[in-house]
């Protein structure tokens, strides 16, 4: 009995160590990040920065895991939306990167460019990842040949004040602009709660609680992310107007906001930060997608999905253990690892009847069942 | 006033945010494609 306890004991000891090993382990991919097909990683996963110096070895995958931000669109340009996508890939293959002597990968423009180049007169697949409730998709983006005579002079100078990748571009302009930038940046939103002080800042300025996420602020001030940094920056612009820009998860749309804030240095809402408060997946409606593509009147298209049943962050319902990944190449190590202490002992005849019909998603019909 | 807002919120639908000019995280320069 007491060779029991002690056991029971070290069990619960082992799980606690586990899972807190676990949470704790930075090479636990983001679940924001896990719908980037694994390919399209690897380069960056296996990094030569693990190899460099045991220093650099344990920086956080989630914070480094970086991709083409689109930071700027052209009007005309409808396939990618600035700040929320990213690009991740080229025809299902990872960005090219190459390594500074740091061991830090960048992006290899040239390499790009000549890829855009020689899908002239065809469409190119850009796998892109989004933000908006981390969700991938493929965009099919037409490369229009420029006129033989209309290529860009390449400069013999190296000029600092524009960037080039060294590569003339063959095609005609696609309408974006892009900077490496880490996946996460994205995820630095401020989820409105609701809205505290009767006509102070936020509601005069129009933000809707539960439905706006302050993305950005003027200048780029939100940039670095922090539970508190909206705050901060909010009262250091007391007795001044400060620009915001906010998505509207209803209307799946981006929009700059003034708010003149008062001499006490508040917004007058609660925000919400983190996982929880990351913006969510936007659905599109079948039915209302028709309806506008019969009517010209620009009507709202998204359905707001709740970030909660949007996401369902592994590590807020359960410890990380059981999750998809680990449980395959682990099956049934952790979580079964006190069933099959109290299980000792027992018919296994019966255990591995349990586990095969646990296997079952559902029960066959009846006249199927027969049938076979 | 929520009316009022979801006519003023359509009006920004096709609209991107200009992040050329703020401060990033991001590395290295910013591509033109």
């Amino acid at each position: 009995m007491f060779r029991i306890a002690k056991n029971l004991v070290r069990t619960f000891e082992q799980s606690v160590q586990d899972t807190l090993a676990l949470s704790q382990d930075s090479s636990n991919l983001d679940a924001f990040f896990q719908s980037i097909p694994p390919n399209l990683l690897s380069a960056q996963l296996e990094s030569p920065v693990d190899a460099v110096s045991e220093g650099v070895k344990h920086t956080n995958v989630n914070e480094t895991l970086s991709g083409l931000r689109i930071v700027w669109v052209d009007e005309m340009q409808f396939q990618l939306q600035s700040f929320f996508d990213y690009i991740v890939g080229f025809n299902d293959d990872p960005v090219p990167v190459v390594s500074n002597q740091h061991g830090f990968s960048y992006p290899d423009y040239r390499r790009i460019t000549s890829i855009f180049n020689e899908h002239c007169g065809r469409t190119l697949k850009v796998n892109i990842w989004s933000a908006k409730g981390g969700t991938f998709r493929d965009e099919y983006i037409s490369i229009i040949s420029k006129e033989s005579d209309d290529l860009d002079d390449v400069s013999l100078n190296h000029d600092e004040r524009r960037p080039s990748s060294g590569e003339a571009h063959q095609f005609q302009a696609l309408g974006f602009k892009v900077q490496w930038t880490p996946l996460i940046a994205s995820t630095f939103t401020y989820h409105i709660l609701n809205v505290n002080i009767p006509d102070g800042p936020a509601q005069s300025a129009g933000l809707i609680p539960d439905e706006d996420y302050i993305i950005g602020c003027q200048d780029g001030l939100l940039a670095t992310g922090g539970e508190t940094l909206l705050q901060d920056i909010v009262r250091s612009r007391a007795n001044y107007d400060l620009v915001l820009y906010v998505y509207n998860k209803v209307s799946d749309c981006v929009r700059p906001i003034t708010v003149h804030i008062g001499p006490d240095g508040r917004l007058g809402c609660n925000v919400g930060y983190g996982f929880l408060h990351r913006i969510p997946t936007v659905k599109h409606c079948p039915q209302q997608a028709q309806q506008q593509g019969q009517d010209d009147n620009p009507v709202p298209v998204p359905v707001p999905v709740e970030s909660e049943t949007a996401f369902v962050p592994s590590a807020f319902t359960a410890p990380p253990v059981p999750t998809k990944k680990k449980s395959k190449n682990k099956k049934g190590t952790q979580p079964l690892a006190m069933d099959d202490y109290f299980n000792e002992g027992r018919d296994k005849s019966s255990t591995a009847a349990k586990s095969a019909e646990s296997d079952i998603l559902a029960p066959p019909p009846q006249k199927q069942s027969s049938s076979d | 006033n929520m009316e009022v807002d979801r006519v003023m919120l359509n009006k920004w639908r096709q609209w991107n945010v200009d992040m050329t000019t703020w401060r990033s995280i991001g590395s290295g320069p910013i591509m033109e494609f």
